[in-house]
C-alpha cells in the first residue's frame, strides 16, 4: 500500500469520525443530507459484497466493516434518533436521489466491469459514489451558514477521492500498468464535483470567515 | 484473473 492510498483511506475515515462527532456531541445533523448518507449506505453494501468471497487483508476487512457500520449508524441517527432526527434539514434536502440510483444502475448494466451480478453491483457502487455527494452539495448551497464540522466533513470527503487519484497514478506506473477506465473516470468526476466547494472552503479558511456557498 | 489487484481498494 502506498502513501497516497493510506492517506486517502485515513481522510475518508476521518471524515466519518468528524460527522459522527458532530452528531453525537451536538445532537444535531443540521446541514447534513440524509439522502447522501442513504446513498453511501447503498454504495458500501453493494461494493463490499466481496467480503464473503475474497480475502485481501485484515486491514481491508476491518475498513470495509467500519465503512458499512458507520454509514448505517449515521443513517440510523438521522432517521430514528429521537433528538437528532428533529434537527434534520428536511425541506432543504430536496434532491431527487432516486434518479441518481436509477441512472447509475442503468449505467452499470450498460458498462459493467464484468457481466455478473456482483460485478454489476460493484460497478454500480463506483458510479453511485461518484455522484453521491450531490444532494449534500445542494443542501449546503441552500444553507445560510455552514458550521465548521459540516464544512470539514465535506472537505475531507473530497480530499479522500483526490488522494485516490494520486494513488491510481502511482499504482499505474509502479504496479498495475493497466488502464482502469471505470474507477478512474468515476473518480475524476467525483473529485471534480468538489472543485467549487474546495475553492470556497479554502477562501473562507484563508480569510478566517464563515464558509458560505453562493446560490 | 480479470479482477486482479484492482479490488483491494476501498
Amino acid at each position: 500500500m502506498n502513501v497516497f492510498r493510506l492517506a486517502g483511506d485515513m481522510t475518508h475515515l476521518l471524515s466519518i469520525v468528524v460527522l459522527l462527532l458532530k452528531i453525537r456531541t451536538t445532537k444535531s445533523c443540521a446541514g447534513i443530507s440524509l439522502k447522501t448518507q442513504e446513498l453511501y449506505v447503498l454504495v458500501f453494501l453493494t461494493r463490499y459484497l466481496d467480503l464473503f468471497t475474497r480475502y485481501f487483508s485484515v486491514y481491508n476487512v476491518l475498513m470495509k466493516l467500519i465503512f458499512i457500520g458507520t454509514s448505517v449508524a449515521i443513517f440510523w441517527y438521522m432517521r430514528y434518533h429521537k433528538v437528532v432526527k428533529q434537527t434534520y434539514s428536511k425541506d432543504l434536502d430536496s434532491f431527487r436521489h432516486y434518479h441518481l440510483i436509477l441512472g447509475c444502475f442503468l449505467m452499470a448494466l450498460l458498462i459493467p466491469f464484468d457481466f455478473s451480478v456482483t460485478e454489476v453491483l460493484w460497478t454500480f457502487s463506483i458510479y453511485l459514489e461518484a455522484v453521491a455527494i450531490l444532494p449534500q452539495l445542494v443542501l449546503l448551497q441552500k444553507s445560510r451558514n455552514i458550521d465548521n464540522l459540516t464544512g470539514n466533513y465535506v472537505f475531507l470527503l473530497g480530499a479522500y477521492r483526490a488522494l485516490y487519484l494520486l494513488n491510481w497514478i502511482y499504482r499505474f506506473f509502479t504496479e498495475i500498468h493497466k488502464i482502469r477506465w471505470i474507477p478512474w473516470i468515476s473518480g475524476l468526476v467525483q473529485t471534480a464535483l468538489y472543485a467549487d466547494f474546495f475553492y470556497y472552503y479554502i477562501q473562507s479558511w484563508r480569510k478566517h470567515e464563515e464558509l458560505k456557498l453562493p446560490a | 484473473p480479470k479482477t486482479g489487484s484492482v479490488k483491494d481498494e476501498l
